[in-house]
Protein backbone atom coordinates (compact mmCIF):
# COMPACT_ATOMS: atom_id res chain seq x y z
CA UNK A 1 0.00 0.00 0.00
CA UNK A 2 1.40 3.71 -1.11
CA UNK A 3 2.28 5.64 2.02
CA UNK A 4 0.43 9.23 1.21
CA UNK A 5 1.79 11.78 4.00
CA UNK A 6 -0.21 14.80 3.22
CA UNK A 7 1.75 17.29 5.59
CA UNK A 8 2.53 20.33 3.95
CA UNK A 9 5.98 19.90 5.07
CA UNK A 10 6.36 17.28 2.87
CA UNK A 11 7.64 17.83 -0.62
CA UNK A 12 4.74 15.70 -1.90
CA UNK A 13 1.76 13.99 -0.73
CA UNK A 14 3.19 10.89 -1.96
CA UNK A 15 6.12 9.24 -3.47
CA UNK A 16 7.53 6.92 -5.86
CA UNK A 17 6.17 3.47 -5.46
CA UNK A 18 9.90 1.86 -5.09
CA UNK A 19 10.63 3.60 -1.75
CA UNK A 20 11.06 2.10 1.06
CA UNK A 21 8.92 3.51 4.25
CA UNK A 22 12.32 4.02 5.53
CA UNK A 23 13.50 6.46 3.18
CA UNK A 24 10.17 8.32 2.63
CA UNK A 25 10.24 8.98 6.75
CA UNK A 26 14.17 10.39 5.96
CA UNK A 27 12.78 13.00 3.46
CA UNK A 28 10.20 13.63 5.50
CA UNK A 29 12.38 14.59 8.28
CA UNK A 30 14.67 17.20 5.96
CA UNK A 31 11.89 19.41 6.15
CA UNK A 32 10.56 18.41 9.78
CA UNK A 33 13.17 18.70 11.75
CA UNK A 34 14.76 22.47 10.66
CA UNK A 35 10.86 23.33 11.16
CA UNK A 36 11.22 21.85 15.15
CA UNK A 37 14.32 23.46 15.25
CA UNK A 38 13.03 26.53 13.98
CA UNK A 39 10.13 25.96 16.90
CA UNK A 40 12.64 25.52 19.50
CA UNK A 41 14.32 28.89 18.46
CA UNK A 42 11.13 30.52 18.87
CA UNK A 43 10.54 29.35 22.13
CA UNK A 44 14.06 30.18 23.52
CA UNK A 45 12.98 33.62 22.11
CA UNK A 46 10.20 33.57 24.58
CA UNK A 47 11.06 35.90 28.36
CA UNK A 48 10.78 33.54 30.93
CA UNK A 49 10.72 30.23 28.54
CA UNK A 50 14.16 29.57 29.69
CA UNK A 51 13.77 30.39 32.78
CA UNK A 52 11.26 27.07 32.81
CA UNK A 53 13.00 23.14 34.01
CA UNK A 54 14.71 21.86 31.44
CA UNK A 55 11.94 19.14 31.61
CA UNK A 56 9.52 21.46 31.34
CA UNK A 57 10.56 23.09 28.56
CA UNK A 58 10.68 20.21 26.48
CA UNK A 59 7.44 18.95 27.65
CA UNK A 60 5.59 22.03 26.45
CA UNK A 61 7.75 21.82 23.35
CA UNK A 62 6.87 17.97 22.57
CA UNK A 63 2.94 19.08 22.87
CA UNK A 64 3.15 22.57 21.53
CA UNK A 65 5.26 21.88 18.47
CA UNK A 66 2.60 20.52 15.88
CA UNK A 67 0.07 23.53 16.95
CA UNK A 68 2.80 26.18 17.05
CA UNK A 69 3.17 25.02 12.87
CA UNK A 70 -0.32 24.90 12.54
CA UNK A 71 -0.49 29.04 13.14
CA UNK A 72 2.47 29.06 11.61
CA UNK A 73 1.33 26.90 8.47
CA UNK A 74 -2.09 28.33 8.52
CA UNK A 75 -1.58 30.23 5.43
CA UNK A 76 -0.27 27.30 3.27
CA UNK A 77 -4.17 26.63 3.37
CA UNK A 78 -6.42 28.33 0.69
CA UNK A 79 -9.69 28.37 1.82
CA UNK A 80 -10.89 30.02 -1.47
CA UNK A 81 -9.43 27.82 -3.79
CA UNK A 82 -9.48 24.72 -1.65
CA UNK A 83 -5.89 23.92 -2.09
CA UNK A 84 -2.75 23.34 0.41
CA UNK A 85 0.50 24.18 -0.97
CA UNK A 86 3.43 22.18 0.56
CA UNK A 87 6.89 23.75 0.89
CA UNK A 88 8.10 22.41 -2.54
CA UNK A 89 6.01 24.61 -3.86
CA UNK A 90 3.64 22.33 -5.24
CA UNK A 91 -0.28 23.10 -4.71
CA UNK A 92 -2.73 20.29 -4.36
CA UNK A 93 -6.39 20.31 -4.12
CA UNK A 94 -8.17 19.55 -1.78
CA UNK A 95 -10.21 16.89 -3.75
CA UNK A 96 -6.97 15.31 -5.01
CA UNK A 97 -5.71 14.87 -1.30
CA UNK A 98 -9.09 13.31 -0.08
CA UNK A 99 -8.36 11.62 -3.19
CA UNK A 100 -5.56 9.48 -1.66
CA UNK A 101 -7.18 8.88 0.95
CA UNK A 102 -6.54 11.92 3.29
CA UNK A 103 -9.68 13.13 4.89
CA UNK A 104 -11.15 14.80 7.82
CA UNK A 105 -8.11 16.19 9.47
CA UNK A 106 -7.53 18.02 6.52
CA UNK A 107 -11.62 19.80 6.72
CA UNK A 108 -10.37 20.59 10.52
CA UNK A 109 -7.20 22.28 9.07
CA UNK A 110 -9.02 24.51 6.62
CA UNK A 111 -11.93 25.54 8.69
CA UNK A 112 -9.25 26.23 11.37
CA UNK A 113 -6.97 28.52 8.61
CA UNK A 114 -10.09 30.17 7.25
CA UNK A 115 -10.89 30.84 11.19
CA UNK A 116 -7.85 32.30 11.84
CA UNK A 117 -7.05 34.15 8.94
CA UNK A 118 -10.52 35.70 9.21
CA UNK A 119 -8.69 37.83 12.07
CA UNK A 120 -6.42 39.28 9.94
CA UNK A 121 -3.61 39.19 13.01
CA UNK A 122 -0.51 41.39 12.21
CA UNK A 123 3.06 39.28 12.32
CA UNK A 124 3.71 40.52 16.14
CA UNK A 125 0.01 39.14 17.11
CA UNK A 126 0.35 36.13 15.48
CA UNK A 127 4.01 35.71 17.15
CA UNK A 128 2.46 36.56 20.95
CA UNK A 129 -0.46 33.93 20.20
CA UNK A 130 1.78 31.59 19.13
CA UNK A 131 3.84 31.97 23.01
CA UNK A 132 0.58 31.72 24.26
CA UNK A 133 -0.55 28.42 22.75
CA UNK A 134 3.16 27.35 23.42
CA UNK A 135 3.37 27.82 27.03
CA UNK A 136 0.02 26.23 28.45
CA UNK A 137 0.07 25.15 31.80
CA UNK A 138 -2.40 22.10 31.49
CA UNK A 139 -0.07 19.96 29.24
CA UNK A 140 -0.09 16.57 30.66
CA UNK A 141 3.53 16.26 32.33
CA UNK A 142 4.06 19.17 33.36
CA UNK A 143 6.37 19.30 36.94
CA UNK A 144 6.24 22.78 38.07
CA UNK A 145 2.99 24.42 36.75
CA UNK A 146 2.80 26.99 38.67
CA UNK A 147 5.41 28.43 37.31
CA UNK A 148 4.01 27.96 33.53
CA UNK A 149 0.61 29.31 34.64
CA UNK A 150 2.56 32.56 35.67
CA UNK A 151 4.24 32.61 32.28
CA UNK A 152 1.07 31.97 30.48
CA UNK A 153 -1.07 34.40 32.03
CA UNK A 154 1.98 37.17 31.08
CA UNK A 155 1.87 36.60 27.67
CA UNK A 156 -1.73 36.32 27.63
CA UNK A 157 -2.61 39.72 29.24
CA UNK A 158 0.32 41.14 26.87
CA UNK A 159 -1.71 39.27 24.12
CA UNK A 160 -5.02 41.34 25.47
CA UNK A 161 -3.50 44.60 25.44
CA UNK A 162 -1.65 43.95 21.90
CA UNK A 163 -5.05 43.14 20.36
CA UNK A 164 -6.78 45.87 22.24
CA UNK A 165 -4.12 48.49 20.87
CA UNK A 166 -4.31 47.60 17.03
CA UNK A 167 -8.29 46.55 17.15
CA UNK A 168 -9.61 48.92 19.91
CA UNK A 169 -13.52 49.51 18.22
CA UNK A 170 -13.04 44.86 18.42
CA UNK A 171 -13.68 43.73 21.77
CA UNK A 172 -14.42 41.07 20.66
CA UNK A 173 -11.36 39.89 18.33
CA UNK A 174 -9.24 39.01 21.90
CA UNK A 175 -11.88 36.35 22.75
CA UNK A 176 -12.09 35.05 19.50
CA UNK A 177 -8.62 34.47 19.19
CA UNK A 178 -8.35 32.90 22.60
CA UNK A 179 -11.52 30.00 21.48
CA UNK A 180 -8.88 29.25 18.57
CA UNK A 181 -6.73 27.21 21.39
CA UNK A 182 -9.30 24.37 21.93
CA UNK A 183 -9.76 24.37 18.06
CA UNK A 184 -5.42 23.65 18.02
CA UNK A 185 -5.84 21.06 20.75
CA UNK A 186 -8.49 19.39 18.69
CA UNK A 187 -6.74 18.99 15.58
CA UNK A 188 -3.56 17.95 17.36
CA UNK A 189 -5.52 15.31 18.90
CA UNK A 190 -6.18 14.28 15.44
CA UNK A 191 -2.91 14.83 14.02
CA UNK A 192 -1.79 11.96 17.03
CA UNK A 193 -4.28 9.92 15.70
CA UNK A 194 -2.69 9.58 12.16
CA UNK A 195 0.86 10.09 13.47
CA UNK A 196 -0.07 6.70 15.36
CA UNK A 197 -1.61 5.26 12.66
CA UNK A 198 1.93 5.76 10.96
CA UNK A 199 4.60 3.45 12.60
CA UNK A 200 8.20 4.30 12.30
CA UNK A 201 10.49 2.17 13.18
CA UNK B 1 4.47 3.32 19.69
CA UNK B 2 2.23 4.79 22.60
CA UNK B 3 3.16 8.56 22.26
CA UNK B 4 3.46 10.06 18.70
CA UNK B 5 5.40 12.51 19.60
CA UNK B 6 8.18 9.33 20.50
CA UNK B 7 7.35 8.02 17.19
CA UNK B 8 8.30 11.14 15.70
CA UNK B 9 11.67 11.18 17.78
CA UNK B 10 10.69 14.50 18.31
CA UNK B 11 12.10 14.89 22.35
CA UNK B 12 15.45 13.82 21.12
CA UNK B 13 15.03 16.95 18.10
CA UNK B 14 13.87 19.35 21.00
CA UNK B 15 16.39 18.38 23.42
CA UNK B 16 19.61 18.87 21.04
CA UNK B 17 17.99 21.93 19.49
CA UNK B 18 17.10 23.37 23.27
CA UNK B 19 21.07 22.21 24.59
CA UNK B 20 21.79 24.51 21.41
CA UNK B 21 24.12 21.36 19.35
CA UNK B 22 25.80 23.20 16.33
CA UNK B 23 26.82 20.16 14.97
CA UNK B 24 23.70 19.05 14.67
CA UNK B 25 22.29 22.00 12.50
CA UNK B 26 22.25 22.16 8.64
CA UNK B 27 24.94 24.41 7.33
Amino acid sequence: KDIVLACPMNMCPQDKPNKTPQEIWEDFSLSFTPAVREVVEFAKHIPGFSALSENDQVTLLKAGTFEVLTVRFASLFNVKEQTVTFISGATYSLEALKGMGMGGLLDTMFEFSEKLNSLELTAEELGLFTAVVLVSADRSGIENINSVELLQESLIRALRALVSKSNPCDVSRFTKLLLKMPDLRTLNNMHSEKLLSFRID
Amino acid sequence: FSDPASNLGLEDIIRKALMGNLEERPE
